[in-house]
């Protein structure tokens, strides 16, 4: 199976 | 206090109708740069930036940086009473509470003024760091949103592979499988036919054809996508809006697990 990571795993919060 | 007038209206209309089903609700902020929001969907697996420059206004009047809650089904249904010919004016007070639409037919015989009321809502501004891509491809929209929705007639994910060959998008289902293969044309009769790859190396990632499809909602903004792509990063699907700016998605690609 395939996991989908979520976007904020790629951008940090500012 | 806060005018912004939109000569071309359907503008706005056709961004509220591209991103209304991806994000429910969302702050649209306005300074002197511009008209723009930053939204992730409910699950935040996608992210979408959406800039309308302040020089593509016609009129642009914003006193002070100004963030305004809206619900995207909510503003897109009284966009929705703008004729696709009427001016569109955007004007809120600083320190208020509701937003107010004004919808000008082209020979000003009728003007009318839709009130929407404003929400709080708590949203995490994410850091977009500029990125190199390992390709890039530009193509005709309607092609792109025709070989997603293709393509999820038969699997639920989509592999885009950038080689020296062109691109190629890969789906596998319970019936069967599909390759659709695009080679560069450069050479085609108008511009926006063309399908040009920038390759640095090739790179090959997997997607949720539900989210591109979602993203292809845009189509009627743009002749043009340009699609980025990088292992270990998200892809950025991004529609250029005439003259004035850009609606881009972003989605990260599904991992082995």
């Amino acid at each position: 199976g395939s996991k989908q990571p979520a976007i904020t795993k790629f951008f940090s919060k500012l | 206090m806060l005018e912004l007038r939109l000569l071309q209206g359907s503008l706005l209309k056709k961004v509220l109708e591209s991103i209304k089903d991806l994000v429910t609700e969302a702050n649209f902020d306005c300074s002197a740069t511009g008209f723009s929001l930053q939204a992730m969907d409910s699950s935040h697996v996608a992210l979408v930036a959406l800039l309308l420059r302040s020089e593509g206004f016609e009129h642009f009047r914003c006193d002070r940086n100004i963030s305004m809650g809206m619900k995207l089904v909510n503003m897109a249904m009284m966009l929705k009473c703008a004729g696709n010919d009427d001016i569109i004016t955007i004007k809120a007070d600083d320190g208020g509470d509701t937003v107010t639409f004004m919808f000008e037919s082209p020979n000003q015989d009728k003007i009318a003024d839709f009130e929407m009321k404003l929400m709080n809502i708590d949203s995490e501004h994410l850091g977009i760091p500029e990125a190199e891509y390992q390709a890039i491809v530009r193509m005709p929209s309607s092609e792109f949103a025709r070989i997603c929705k293709d393509l999820s007639t038969i699997g639920d994910t989509v592999i885009i592979s950038v080689t020296k060959e062109g691109v190629k998008f890969s789906t596998k289902g319970d019936i069967g499988t599909a390759n659709i293969v695009c080679r560069q044309n450069a050479t085609v009769d108008k511009p926006e036919d063309a399908i040009i790859i920038e390759m640095k190396e090739p790179v090959s990632l997997t997607f949720a054809l539900r989210y591109m499809n979602s993203f292809t909602k845009a189509t009627p903004l743009a002749n043009i996508v340009t699609i980025s792509l990088s292992s270990e990063l998200p892809v950025v699907v991004e529609y250029k809006i005439a003259e004035m700016g850009y609606i881009r998605f972003y989605l990260a690609p599904k991992i082995e697990e």
